[in-house]
């Protein structure tokens, strides 16, 4: 894969999972080939790509008990070039489970380099969906992750949240993970009505400068409508201004790629 | 106390803190004396009642690990009959330095019980504010409480994970706290212009019928500025739909008291 990337913030409800399904769906529709990993037991990303989140057969959870192989675990979304590693309830079951491994933070990188040499490679980019908490499923997506997006909601809390965050980052990255950096921090759920939400906008640019796309997602009522039925905002509504800025975010992440 | 309430839901971002500052909030406002128990490691709760989320001293985090007794951890917030245990993010390392204590989970009812016999009575009721997860801070709250208080965010993903949070709360019923009963369901963030708020609304009613509140509380913006003030909505703006909204919701809670 060219990059490996988490979508991580440990804020609940800031448009993790909303944001992989509709930028990995707007790079696939661009023709890159992509794979979104479910990594949340709640399985969010897997029931909003119209995947059950049930299945005993292929989840990520069975790939990391080594149970069933990655390869075996990809799906084919709706969506042309964008495949699914869905997840299931048992994922939340892991970190007891795994209490005795010392090495469990590394079971996601394992996987993901011992098949990449040949099969993942396929894949422009993998995107790895986050619970939100800074806990074992977490860790393991940092551990294994190239680089980072964070989405950033425009909210008071979610910007309180960051400080945490960005020193969770720092740790991993001097302990576990050196090469680890951030691809870029996604301002979400921008509330145009709400002047808190520019006082973020401006908050978070100073702090991470360059770092923060200029696109921005608006608080937009489809982007919440479209997990109902089962597909990404993109294919339930492409006109609208979420489904738009998706699209943009994916054009500047694109030449994110050939800068130096 | 009269009653120990935990506001719980696996869910990201669906008001739980904002629910237990503005019920908290509103409840103390009618005379009732109130303590919060913010048992997140964000602290959002903390911050959201004006208090520092990095206190070294008197934190939920030293009473778990008995290094200050609950008793002394309480503060005065600025609302008065409110008072607040905040948290910090030492927090987020309990789970891991407890590992090997088998009983870890009844950490906070023990500490809840021993004093209660005569500090804790003087509160008509306790709120614990819990993280987005099932894992040990959230049981250690089911185990804890008497009754739940479950927000549910008005949109799919949260509608979804609804499932999950019950088997979770049965399961504990069953093996570690059999009086544990749902109080209620709070319906959140309605947002009448899109549909799925309605759709939402009427599967709860269905699946649990008569304990989701009758009063639900409107997206208002008013709500999510007043953390960045360090105060209750209540008292930011207590004419806007959000305050009022929780008004109602504090005088249907209390008549919840005197049902069979
Ligand atoms: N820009 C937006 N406008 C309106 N609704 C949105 C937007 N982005 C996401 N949503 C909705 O807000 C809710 C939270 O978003 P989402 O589930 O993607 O966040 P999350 O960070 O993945 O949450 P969690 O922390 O629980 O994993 C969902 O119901 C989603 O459909
Ligand atoms: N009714 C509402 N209208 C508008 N904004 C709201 C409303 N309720 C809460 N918010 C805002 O939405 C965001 C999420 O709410 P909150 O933090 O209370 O949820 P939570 O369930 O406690 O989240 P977490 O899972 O991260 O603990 C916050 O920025 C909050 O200020
Ligand atoms: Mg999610
Ligand atoms: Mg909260």
């Amino acid at each position: 894969a060219r990059s490996i990337l988490s979508v991580i913030n440990q804020k609940g409800g800031v448009g993790k999972t909303t944001t992989v399904i509709n930028l990995a769906t707007a790079l696939a529709k661009k023709g890159k080939k992509i794979l979104v990993i479910d990594l949340d037991p709640q399985g969010n990303a897997t029931t909003g790509l119209g995947k059950s989140n049930n299945d005993e057969g292929k989840s990520v959870y069975n790939v990391l008990i080594g149970k069933t192989s990655a390869k075996s675990a990809i799906q084919e979304s709706s969506v042309p070039g964008l495949d699914l590693i869905g997840s299931n309830v048992n994922l939340s079951g892991l970190e007891v489970e795994t209490a005795n491994d010392a090495n469990r933070a590394f079971l996601l990188k394992e996987i993901l380099r011992k098949e990449n040499e040949s099969y993942f490679n396929r894949y422009e980019n993998i995107f790895i969906d986050c619970p939100p908490s800074l806990s074992l499923l977490t860790v393991m997506s940092l551990v294994a992750a190239d680089e980072l997006l964070i989405p950033l909601q425009t909210e008071f809390f979610a910007l309180e949240g960051i400080t945490q965050l960005v020193k969770t980052i720092d740790r991993i990255k001097i302990n576990l993970n050196p090469g680890l950096g951030i691809r870029g921090v996604l301002l979400t759920m921008f509330d145009k009505r709400n002047k808190l939400s520019s006082q973020v906008d401006a908050e978070a640019r100073k702090h991470f400068k360059d770092k923060v796309y200029k696109t921005v997602v608006p608080r937009n009522v489809r982007l919440s409508e479209a997990p109902s039925h089962g597909m990404p905002c993109l294919v339930y509504d492409k006109n609208c201004s979420g489904s738009k800025s998706y699209i943009n975010l994916a054009e500047e992440f694109i030449s994110q790629n050939s800068q130096p």
